[in-house]
């Protein structure tokens, strides 16, 4: 999954305040949220992949389902 | 330590995942969205050669109807997106009258918008 | 860009469960799209 100090640096692009500090729990709980994100999309982009009878992931494959995997994040 | 790629680390990615100048497709982009009613000042961003701009309407035909989920269930405000496109692919085929409209009309009442 | 590589790799790490999982190939566009839409999201 994602390293807390990657997600931590992450993080840090947004802040305004470069003191801003994020908890452990908190980096954690993010770094999570971001595997389960990344495990979704290309769980539904294999599930699009065979509705259409391919045994690869594409592109196309990824864009059909792009609106609605945002949407639920 | 950092959280930044570790030398084998960076090896491996640039061998198995890096895209460059040998492939097709150079990279991948989400364009930004904007307003189109706000006045922003935005710098119109040209699409750059080779780079594939991912499209969130290329496919829009196809979201009238929920696609299959693995671990996360469809939001509230999906399932509000799909019902809109559901709407607007009835709407597609009707000509003249707006079925809508019609089954909206009898409950205006001009005193709830004047 | 060293960032946005850190994520790449492992969204390339993540797919690659998923490929053994399912039994499916991902191409590098597809990898390098997920990444980049994480790296947005």
């Amino acid at each position: 999954g994602f390293r807390k100090e990657l997600v931590n640096k992450l993080l840090h692009l947004h802040f305004r305040d470069c003191k801003t500090k994020v908890s452990g729990d908190a980096l954690q709980l993010m770094a999570e949220f971001l595997r389960i994100f990344v495990l979704e999309a290309a769980a539904r982009g294999v599930s699009q992949a065979q509705a259409e009878g391919l045994n690869v992931v594409d592109v196309d494959q990824l864009e059909k389902v792009l609106p609605q995997l945002l949407l639920d994040f | 330590k950092d959280g930044l790629l570790s030398e084998e680390e960076f090896n491996l990615w640039n061998r198995l995942y890096r895209l460059g100048d040998s492939d097709e497709v150079k990279g991948v982009a989400l364009p930004r969205s904007h307003f189109q009613s706000l006045q922003e000042d935005r710098a119109t961003q040209e699409p750059t050669t080779g780079i594939h701009q991912l499209s969130l309407s290329e496919w829009s035909v196809w979201q009238d109807h929920p696609l299959p989920t693995y671990q996360v269930d469809h939001s509230y405000r999906c399932r509000h997106f799909i019902s809109i496109m559901q709407m607007i692919e009835e709407m597609r085929h009707e000509e003249d009258e707006c079925s809508y409209e019609l089954k909206i009309r009898p409950f205006l009442q001009m005193e709830d918008v004047c | 860009q060293r960032l946005k590589a850190a994520v790449h790799y492992t969204v390339g790490c993540l797919c690659q469960e998923v490929e053994l999982d399912k039994q499916m190939h991902f191409s590098k566009q597809t990898i390098a799209a997920i990444s980049e839409v994480t790296f947005r999201q």
